[in-house]
């Protein structure tokens, strides 16, 4: 039933997403901060498919020429791609402090033993400024094979983005650097070379007092 | 400066719930 309802290709779900920002408070404690984030979700077959985006409103807001999103979707599954639009949870007070921890968690599921490849790729005005590769190996849990990328440390240029966001004065001064800014990830089968999952981050600052938020769209092109 | 202007996300073709922040808990 998650197909077509969640983040989920025929060969690959995502379970979880996070990334954050680790406080400690004294020795024992901490403050876990969430930035962004996609929880568990059980979907069944009563609920509704997730809205569609047209790929092609979105080519330019990521890399463009050889392995970009246009080449990746024509060469599919297409089931496997998806747009995700966080509304970030910047509602915290930053201090430079080297006991903080700046993270990134995942967890994905499948039916196969495989080796999978996590390719983050952060990027300003549709370039690629930054990129992250990730390998990462199956366990075998109840009955399904599950990959956890747990506790990758965010990048520096992402820690001193997040740091320039905040310092801006007005969340409409952030939304507008933020229109600019997009992360592709693609988990790939190491074998195969696959596409597994494809994902387009666009964002917001949240207005929320609850915290991040999200809505997840399958790419399609019509 | 940049050789080509980008469209304003605001002006491109996405679903209304693309700019509703979910108000859930």
């Amino acid at each position: 039933p998650w197909q077509g309802r969640s983040i989920a290709s025929s060969k690959l779900r995502m379970l979880e997403f996070s990334a954050f920002l680790e406080q400690p408070q004294d020795p024992e404690t901490f403050n876990k901060h969430l930035f962004v984030h996609i929880g568990q979700s059980n979907p069944t077959y009563s609920d509704p498919y997730l809205e569609s985006v047209d790929v092609r409103q979105i080519y330019d807001k990521f890399p463009e020429k050889k392995g970009g999103l246009k080449e990746l979707f024509d060469k599919g599954p297409q089931n496997a791609f998806f747009l995700v639009k966080f509304w970030a949870d910047l509602s915290i007070n930053l201090q430079d402090d080297s006991n903080f921890f700046y993270g990134v968690s995942s967890q994905y599921e499948s039916s196969e033993n495989m080796v999978i490849t996590s390719s983050t790729k952060v990027c300003s005005f549709g370039k690629q400024v930054v990129e992250k590769v990730e390998t990462e190996y199956a366990r075998f849990e109840s009955g399904r094979y599950v990959f956890r990328i747990h506790r990758s440390p965010l990048c520096e240029y992402m820690i001193n983005f997040i740091h320039k966001l905040k310092h801006l004065p007005e969340k409409y001064m952030m939304n507008s650097v933020l229109e600019n800014f997009t992360i592709l990830q693609v988990v790939t089968n190491r074998d195969t070379l696959e596409t597994l999952l494809c994902i387009a981050y666009v964002f917001e600052v949240s207005t929320s007092e609850h915290g991040a938020q999200h809505h997840i769209y399958r790419l399609v092109k019509d | 400066g940049r050789a080509v202007e980008q469209v304003p996300m605001r002006k491109r073709q996405l679903p209304a719930s693309f700019w509703e922040e979910p108000k859930l808990t």
